[in-house]
């Protein structure tokens, strides 16, 4: 991405990145993400991207080989149809490619979909192209076309190869890529008999189904040492909406960056509307419409009002050329994608575009087919009033991008906690990473023909963890899974939302904001695994057989899901007294000691057990944590956090429980 | 309404853990753990002998209810298969002692 490494301390002085060795790209200069593999599972990938070249523009090689041991191939069929594949697929770099689509309807499906190419791993959408290079493209490739001006963009883990899994389609219309967890699953499976070291999942889910097949696919795959990254998804602000809740995935909300594209439009009244802009040049004063009232007459008025373009409409246009030619239009957000609307009101003859939400989202700068200016549902009543009056107009200013913005906040989008399973004993999501205005390279099929382009969601904030998953798997080849979840939840910061322990900061952020230089060295973590799970699952669900439970308990493990090992803490119910337990390891150099401290949970008192723990290097220790009511408001939901310090180090943990009967 | 005979793509899972209804060598095997651990080959002799035993569980399992070819296998991250099948088959697999879940394939989408 063109700037959120440099937001997450990537390129400064002793980063990650130059802790790894720099990220030039080159054969001397081995740098971060050295042999892992990121498996993407999304709607593919376009190969010819410089993001995925093992050449540098010379045609020099900059990769010495495939990573030892990965087994992954590449989709034979699609390479002998399309001889852009030949040259592309199967490097060191695009390591490997595969499709799945016989749950989609198979090949006879997608051959009335799309053209004849895309039956393969190839992207379409441009969804998959654009997590694949936030995750692990090629350091340093100029960003071409309107993208331009942001200079260059780089993935998280540049030096990692990428293999591609598609298991995600979309049709002409540049819709939405969708899928069936069937195709997903059998993604999932073979991503981990190839041995891809780090998957990427930036696909809605299930919200509290811990036996969903893509989650018990997942949980195999943790077990099988990969580290999995997954959208939290997009259902915010509402509480309660975050997916993917297994706790053998880290599930991912979306944050802002300081990257802060700011536009206006100033209306004929003299009033001015801030918002979210990349215009690079001013439109208008010029007569301002609201959409509502320029569709053809035979336009379903729900698609007028929100400018639907032909293209999303079977190429039937819905706006009026002779209303809207030389004019600034109204449009509201809507489904469809928001550069879509811009190039109906182009492709109708208008000049510029007010795109305003309808209820609380997130404001996004796009790259738009005429100068325009995203607002927020709050200007909406007065924007549309004042465009019906009598000579209306409008002009779409400048928009400047600042690189100073006060971040990271919530992401109006990013699904919130608590979540639905495991009976209000799990935090999800687990951490946040920027997902909002994310430049990455794209499919210009579905990107009007840019190789470049702007996205937001929570799909945008998954492959930025899986990134950091892949730096801190090449620094530490030790570190299972679940220990670099928790070097990454550990060291996380905090929003700028509110007060951190205002449960509804934590039900957004989970334990924070990824800060990655702190998280390879987080001083102790907790580490989980399979049987660990299986216990949860005991403790939470059906699935799994009352003797494997009962083997479980024989072999010490809790059932109580609180007990599960995360750096997190969530407990249903603190009527009297409620007691957890939880282990840590020390994965720094020396020998240490670290003191407990709490904050927060007012109303609870709060005992940490022992509350000094001295480990000499690799040594685990085991503590409890006790919540005792102390008048908190019954029913209450209450935050706080954990942290064990030894001066150097600050290991944090978030904790939420809701107090008394 | 659907008739009888409407079919929907179904996921079925048939245990939690690919590895526990094996009654080979497991020790042996290291097979389920085909991750990141270079030394483990899923075209191993043993790797393919346990990967056909899953898919011959999985093909009794269909055959019991009358089902055609499975869509999917599942053999390393899943023990399971995707097949199109009839509301009733999809129960009767269900009702099965040694099927975890039955699950419609349902659409989703990137986030």
């Amino acid at each position: 991405t063109s700037s959120t490494p440099s937001f997450l301390g990537l390129d400064e002085p002793g980063g990650l990145w130059e802790q790894l060795g720099g990220a030039a790209g080159s054969l001397r200069e081995p740098g971060a993400g050295e042999d892992i593999v990121i498996g993407v599972i999304d709607s593919g990938i376009w190969p010819e991207s410089r993001s995925f070249s093992d050449r540098d523009e010379r045609g020099r090689r900059t990769y010495a080989g495939r990573p030892f041991g990965f087994r992954g191939d590449c989709d034979a069929a699609a390479a002998a149809v399309d001889d852009s594949w030949k040259a592309s697929l199967c490097t060191p770099k695009l390591i490997a490619a595969q499709h799945f689509n016989a749950g989609w309807g198979g090949d006879e499906a997608i051959a009335e979909q799309l053209p004849w190419e895309f039956l393969s791993p190839r992207d379409y959408n441009g969804h998959g192209t654009h997590t694949a290079s936030t995750a692990g493209g090629n350091h340093g490739v100029a960003a071409t076309g309107a993208a331009a001006a942001f200079g260059t963009i780089s993935g998280i883990a540049p030096r990692a190869s990428i293999a591609a899994y598609k298991a995600l389609w979309s049709t002409e219309d540049a819709s939405t890529a969708q899928g069936y967890p069937s195709d997903l699953v059998a993604a999932v499976d073979q991503a981990v008999a190839d041995g891809v070291d780090v998957i990427n999942y930036s696909v809605s889910g299930t919200t509290g189904n811990l036996l969903d097949p893509v989650e018990i696919a997942f949980m195999n795959a943790a077990d099988a040492g990969i580290f999995v990254a997954a959208s939290a998804g997009n259902s915010g602000p509402a509480a309660g909406t975050v997916a993917h809740p297994s706790p053998w995935i880290t599930t991912v909300a979306a944050g802002t960056h300081d990257r802060d594209p700011v536009g206006s439009a100033t209306l004929g009244d003299g009033s001015r509307y801030s918002g979210a802009s990349l215009a690079a040049t001013a439109a208008g004063p010029a007569p301002l419409v609201d959409s509502a009232t320029v569709g053809l007459p035979d336009a379903d008025p729900t698609l007028v009002a929100q400018c639907y373009a032909a293209v999303d409409n079977g190429g039937v246009p819905v706006l009026d050329p002779a209303s809207v030619a030389g004019k600034i239009v109204l449009c509201d957000r809507g489904v469809t994608p928001r550069v879509n609307k811009s190039r109906a009101v182009a492709e109708a003859g208008g000049i510029g575009m007010i795109l305003v939400n309808t209820d609380e989202n997130s404001l996004n700068a796009d790259f738009h087919s005429v100068p325009t200016v995203h607002l927020a549902e709050t200007d909406r009543a007065a924007l549309k009033a004042y465009a019906a009056t009598e000579g209306a107009t409008a002009t779409v200013n400048v928009a400047t991008v600042g690189d100073d913005a006060p971040a990271p906040y919530t992401a109006a989008f990013s699904s919130r906690g608590p979540t639905q399973a495991g009976g209000g004993n799990l935090l999800k999501p687990d951490l946040m990473a920027p997902g909002q205005d994310i430049l990455a390279a794209v499919a210009p099929p579905g990107f009007n023909g840019a190789g470049f382009g702007l996205a937001s969601g929570t799909s945008m904030s998954a492959p930025h963890v899986a990134g950091l998953a892949a730096l801190l798997a090449d620094q530490h080849p030790d570190w299972s899974p679940m220990m670099i979840k928790s070097a990454l939840m550990t060291t996380g910061s905090d929003v700028l939302d509110g007060d951190a322990t205002d449960p509804a900061v934590i039900f957004s952020q989970g334990a924070g904001h990824v800060q990655p230089t702190g998280a390879a060295d987080p001083g102790l973590v907790y580490d989980n695994d399979v049987n660990d799970w299986l216990a949860f699952l005991c403790g939470t669900t059906q699935g799994v057989e009352e003797a494997a439970c009962d083997a479980l308990v024989e072999d010490g493990h809790s059932l109580d899901p609180s007990d599960l090992n995360t750096p997190s803490i969530a407990v249903d119910r603190v009527s009297r007294s409620q007691t957890v337990t939880r282990e840590v390891t020390n994965v720094g150099d020396t020998a240490a000691t670290y003191t407990a401290s709490t904050t927060g949970l007012d109303g609870i008192d709060v005992t940490v057990s022992p509350s000094t723990l001295t480990l000499a290097p690799g040594e685990t220790a085991s503590f409890t944590v006790t919540f005792e009511y102390a008048g908190a408001s019954v029913n209450a939901t209450l935050g706080g956090y954990l942290t064990w310090t030894d001066g150097s180090h600050d290991v944090r943990s978030p904790i939420v429980l809701r107090a008394g009967d | 309404a659907p008739d009888d005979e409407t079919t929907s793509t179904y996921i079925v899972q048939m245990t939690l853990d690919p590895v526990a209804t094996y009654d080979g060598d497991v020790d042996d095997l290291a097979a389920t753990r085909v991750g990141p651990d270079e030394t483990i080959d899923p075209e191993a002799p043993e790797v393919l002998e346990y990967t056909d035993h899953l898919q011959e569980q999985h093909r009794d399992a269909l055959a019991d209810v009358d089902g055609g070819e499975p869509l999917y296998d599942y053999v390393y991250a899943f023990d399971g298969f995707a097949a199109e099948l009839t509301e009733a088959q999809a129960a009767d697999l269900a009702a099965r002692p040694d099927v975890v879940a039955v699950t419609e394939d349902e659409k989703v989408e990137v986030d």
